[in-house]
């Protein structure tokens, strides 16, 4: 089952 | 000071209608080069960017940049109380706990103003780095709203794959499978009924269907919206709001475990 990801895996916190 | 007027007050309407179900609250940036909010929902999946250009709007002043606090609920209950032809103004004196919305009728025989408490909120910024996407599939709005609609009825995620033949938006569920493909298609003579596919490459993303049929509440907004999608990256789902600006919707995919 795919699982669902966080967006802050993807985009840095500024 | 700030001071915000826009003759079309519906689109605000329609903005907070598109977020507050995604976003409980959020801070709306104001500076001299217009209005932005950038909020995620509260599980982190998904994040709203709004931008809003000083020119878009009929008068716009901003003596300070400002963060202003908003719960979308409660933004969302004052706007219900402006009609749908009004001019609707935000002001708020500068380091002010409280943002004043004026609505004038066309007629000018009714103006009113509501005041909205405004809070304190620590906002998480994301840095969204401009980039080019292998797939982006702009779309007549109110057939993204449907498919993702039908789609909602059958499964509870989406794979969506880009590909020389179009863009298929395929789920699965306890009632069976459902695909849909769109074709580039340029036919139609009216351009928001056009879709335009354009494809760096072949690319294949797993998304909840609940968070893009969530998206298409901003179908009133735009008549196209367009769709970016590159490998292991979130989707975006922008819809551009006349020449005011654009909302935006990033998603995280869904990865195999």
């Amino acid at each position: 089952t795919p699982v669902q990801n966080d967006l802050k895996e993807f985009y840095a916190l500024l | 000071m700030f001071e915000a007027r826009i003759t079309q007050g519906s689109v605000l309407k329609k903005l907070v209608e598109a977020l507050k179900e995604l976003v409980t609250e959020g801070n709306f940036d104001v500076s001299n080069t217009g209005l932005s909010l950038q909020a995620m929902d509260s599980s982190h999946v998904c994040l709203v960017s709004l931008t809003l250009r000083e020119d878009g709007f009929d008068h716009f002043r901003c003596d300070r940049n400002m963060a202003m606090g908003i719960h979308f609920g409660n933004l969302s209950k004052i706007l219900k109380c402006a009609g749908n032809e009004d001019t609707i103004t935000l002001k708020a004196e500068d380091n002010a706990d409280q943002l004043t919305l004026m609505f004038e009728a066309p007629s000018q025989d009714r103006i009113s103003d509501f005041d909205l408490k405004l809070m304190s909120i620590e906002s998480e910024h994301l840095g969204i780095p401009d980039q080019d996407y292998s797939a982006e599939v702009k779309l007549p709005s109110s057939e993204y709203q449907r498919i993702v609609r039908d789609l909602t009825s059958i499964g509870d995620t989406v794979l969506i794959s880009a590909t020389k033949e179009g863009i298929k938006f395929s789920t699965s569920g306890d009632v069976g499978t459902a695909n849909i493909t769109l074709r580039h298609n340029t036919t139609p003579e009216k351009p928001e009924e056009q879709t335009f596919i354009d494809l760096k490459e072949p690319v294949a993303l797993t998304f909840a269907l609940r968070y893009l049929n969530n998206f298409s509440k901003a179908t009133p907004l735009a008549p196209q919206v367009k769709l970016s999608l590159t490998k292991d990256l979130p989707i975006v789902v922008e819809y551009q709001v006349g020449e005011l600006g654009s909302v935006r919707f990033y998603l995280a995919p869904k990865i195999d475990d």
